[in-house]
């Protein structure tokens, strides 16, 4: 099973969207996968048409009681299991304060469910708080979703120092495997700049050791496009919502990208 | 003195950028202005190309140390004073995990400058923590920006709960003032259909008491205008960067309304 954290401290780069549209563009190849909603604002449970509040399990108790995967996925199109998040998830923080091994606990259920999975992706919040490391102890690679905007290298660092804390302390497995950059302003000369910095940063980033080393940037780059944006409305995935959309040309073209990564791995 | 906080627990839908426009808008119509950087990503300090490590006080020292208000201003163009962020304020929600009276400190120390200037802003963090509950406790006003996408109004009840919240048990003199709508795609139904959601909203909000009875939408809208994400790499707002752009005349339009708002009350 490929296990990968979407994250970013950063908040609205498109996480959630990414999340989402990699889950379903996988499904629709075959695979089969599973997206996790980490996030207590659970917008990527709503975004395919779930309501938190009707999900007898979510990620909340999962991380904070007994539930396990098992008992909380719900499936929607092309057999994508969802395990929906809720609310409560932002009290989660609080309450694990104490726990030993807090960090480690999503680590532990994902055990379980590694042999009935190709892909499981987890969404996560827009902070590296203990949500976002419990993601990180638990997979093998990070994607990292990028608006090309002037403050994005600025976190960038703050990010891979979060990330390298983890490998090293928490989970040796754990690989950056690449940024995708999002809401790209096609045409635009900060758009351009940015992803330039954020290429030539991830060149010296390699020599640092072996959670950088095949650290790339994504070719397929995410355009800003209102359908992306509209789907959520409709529940469905932007390949759900409308094909011919350049969102979905953008998603698919990430997808296909994300299957070769792991088929040359 | 006028004291407005720009809240929103969603990330990336343009508080700082409002923060900072507003701010410096103000200031150059004559206004004796300050600008609050309560976000422990200081996205609001290096917009106006202030680096938060080469502040000797920091708002993190404002919240967990004596620090006041006059030991920490940078003054910026057009006489704008900000107090810069640094990323240590991460650190204040446990640090004052304890503390009584920890939501109010900001407000105490707010007291003692409110004499000297007719405009302080505070630019909050995406979250509904510790920080944004200072903010909440210390000023008179909530701004808030808003991107109409789909779950907008998602985190609206949530938030407008949480305001009511800080009203009745913190401070009395808490008023929603209005919502600004951001990052708007002009000639999207998406963007209309929830601005009209956003409208009907505060339209029932209005009778539920003191609170909201003013609330309302802002009619100046700020459009999707690249120059906006460039000013930050000038370290100018976009009056300082590119007066003549979109950018620049949605900000002053907001400004003008912002004026009248508070001449009308
Ligand atoms: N390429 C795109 N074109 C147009 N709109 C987009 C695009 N990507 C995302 N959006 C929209 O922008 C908003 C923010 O995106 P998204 O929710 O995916 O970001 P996020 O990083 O998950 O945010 P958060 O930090 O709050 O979790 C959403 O309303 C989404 O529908
Ligand atoms: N109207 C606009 N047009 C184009 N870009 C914009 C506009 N408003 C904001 N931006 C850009 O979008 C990004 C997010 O905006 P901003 O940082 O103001 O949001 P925020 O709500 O403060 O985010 P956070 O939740 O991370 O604090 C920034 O890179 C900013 O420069
Ligand atoms: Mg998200
Ligand atoms: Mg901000």
């Amino acid at each position: 099973m490929r296990s990968i954290a979407i994250i970013n401290q950063k908040g609205g780069v498109g996480k959630t969207t990414t999340a989402v549209n990699l889950s379903d563009g996988l499904a629709r190849q075959g695979k089969r996968v599973a997206l996790v909603d980490l996030d207590p604002q659970a917008h990527a449970t709503l975004h395919l048409g779930i309501d938190p509040r009707s999900a007898r399990n979510t990620t909340y108790h999962l991380l904070t009681g007994d539930a396990e995967f098992a008992s909380m996925w719900r499936t929607v199109d092309n057999g994508l299991k969802v395990a929906a998040a809720h609310l409560d998830l932002a009290a989660a923080e609080v309450e694990l304060a104490g726990v030993v091994g807090r960090e480690a606990i999503l680590r532990d259920k994902l055990a379980k469910v590694s042999g009935d999975l190709d892909y499981l992706i987890i969404d996560c919040p827009p902070s590296l708080g203990l949500l976002t490391l419990n993601a990180l102890a638990a997979v093998e690679d990070v994607f990292l979703p990028l608006q090309p905007h002037f403050l994005a290298l600025h976190g960038l660092s703050k990010l891979m120092q979060t990330v390298g804390l983890v490998a090293s302390r928490l989970n040796h497995r754990l690989r950056m495997a690449g940024v995708v950059l999002c809401l790209y302003e096609s045409g635009t000369r900060l758009a351009n700049e940015v992803s330039g910095d954020v290429e030539e940063y991830f060149d010296h980033l390699r020599t640092e050791g072996p959670v950088w080393e095949h650290a790339r940037l994504f070719s397929s780059r995410i355009r800003r496009n209102i359908r992306l944006a509209e789907a959520p409305s409709f529940g469905k995935s932007i390949f759900g919502y409308d094909k011919s959309s350049a969102g979905a040309q953008d998603y698919h073209a990430l997808t296909s990208e994300v299957l070769s990564y792991y088929a040359g791995r």
